[in-house]
C-alpha cells in the first residue's frame, strides 16, 4: 500500500494550483525517495517536475512503486476542500484504482475523506540532463511574477539577457516596447529580499510569456524563484518546496531561424 | 518572429 501524511496540508494545496493550468492529466510516481511528477503541456513546450521527499513527510510508506494516473484539475478540486490548517493524508491500497484524500482539522474535530478514481495515463518520460548553466538568478519570487504579469501587458514574449550589468527582461509589442532591469542586490536585511546573478557567460533567450506566468502559481510556495538559462537551452524556473523537494519547470526557448 | 521549440527537442524520451 501507499500512504503519506503531511501535517502541513496547505502546502500540497499550493503544489497543485501551481501544476493544474499547465497540465490535464499526470501520473505521480511513488516510490521509496518520494512522491513526484513529470509531465509536459499539451503543446509539449514546457515541462514540469515535482519532488516532494519521503523524508519531508511527518508519514510515509510506499510497500512498493507504484503510478498514480490524476486529473489534476479534479485533484485540485478535493485538495481545495481541505482547510489551510489541516493535516492531509494520501492513501492508495494496491490493485485499486481509487486514491483516498483524508483532510484532518488541527483539533481532531472534523475528518473528512474524499475517493477520486485514478486513469491510464500514457505519459512519456524524458530524460534531463545535468547540465551547468550560463547564467543563474536568484530573485524574489514576487518580484519575478510582477515582472512576468507586467510585461505581459505589452507583448507575448520575453527576452530575458544576463550580463555583467545585470538581468534585462524585455518585451515589445503594438503598444510600444519595455525593459526591466535586475541589478545583483545581496546587501538586503532579509536574504529572501536578494537578488544573486551568478554568470558565466552572456546569455539571452527568448520565451513565451504564457507559460512564465503560468509557472508563477507557483509563487505562493517560495520566497525565492531560481532560473538557469543557457544558450538554446530550454530555462528551469525553480520554487523550492519547503524543506521538502522542488518545482521545477523547463520552457524550450524561441529560436530565430 | 522565431520558432517556437518543443521540449522533446532537447530532452529525449527515455
Amino acid at each position: 500500500m501507499f500512504e503519506l501524511r503531511l501535517v502541513q496540508g496547505s502546502l500540497l494545496k499550493k503544489v497543485l494550483e501551481s501544476i493544474k493550468d499547465l497540465v490535464n492529466d499526470a501520473n505521480f510516481d511513488c516510490s521509496s525517495t518520494g512522491f513526484s511528477l513529470q509531465a509536459m503541456d499539451s503543446s509539449h513546450v514546457a515541462l514540469v517536475a515535482l519532488l516532494l521527499r519521503s523524508e519531508g513527510f511527518e508519514h510515509y510508506r510506499c510497500d512498493r512503486n507504484l503510478t498514480m494516473g490524476m486529473n489534476l484539475a479534479n485533484m485540485a478540486k478535493m485538495l481545495k476542500c481541505a482547510g489551510n490548517d489541516d493535516i492531509i493524508t494520501i492513501k492508495a491500497d494496491d490493485g485499486t484504482d481509487t486514491v483516498t484524500f483524508m483532510f484532518e482539522s488541527p483539533s481532531q474535530d472534523k475528518i473528512s475523506d474524499f475517493e477520486m478514481k485514478l486513469m491510464d495515463i500514457d505519459s512519456e518520460h524524458l530524460g534531463i540532463p545535468e547540465a551547468e548553466y550560463e547564467a543563474i538568478i536568484r530573485m524574489p519570487s514576487a518580484e519575478f511574477a510582477r515582472i512576468c504579469r507586467d510585461l505581459s501587458s505589452i507583448g507575448d514574449t520575453v527576452v530575458i539577457s544576463v550580463t555583467k550589468e545585470g538581468v534585462r527582461f524585455s518585451a515589445r509589442g503594438d503598444i510600444g516596447a519595455a525593459n526591466i532591469v535586475c541589478r545583483q542586490n545581496a546587501t538586503v536585511d532579509k536574504p529572501e529580499d536578494a537578488t544573486i546573478i551568478e554568470m558565466q557567460e552572456p546569455v539571452t533567450l527568448t520565451f513565451a510569456l504564457r507559460y512564465m506566468n503560468s509557472f508563477t502559481k507557483a509563487t505562493p510556495l517560495a520566497e525565492q524563484v531560481t532560473i538557469s538559462m543557457s544558450s538554446d537551452l530550454p530555462v528551469v524556473v525553480e520554487y523550492k518546496v519547503a524543506g521538502m523537494g522542488y518545482i521545477r519547470y523547463y520552457l524550450a526557448p524561441k529560436i530565430e531561424e | 518572429g522565431p520558432k517556437q521549440y518543443t521540449i522533446t527537442k532537447f530532452f529525449q524520451k527515455l
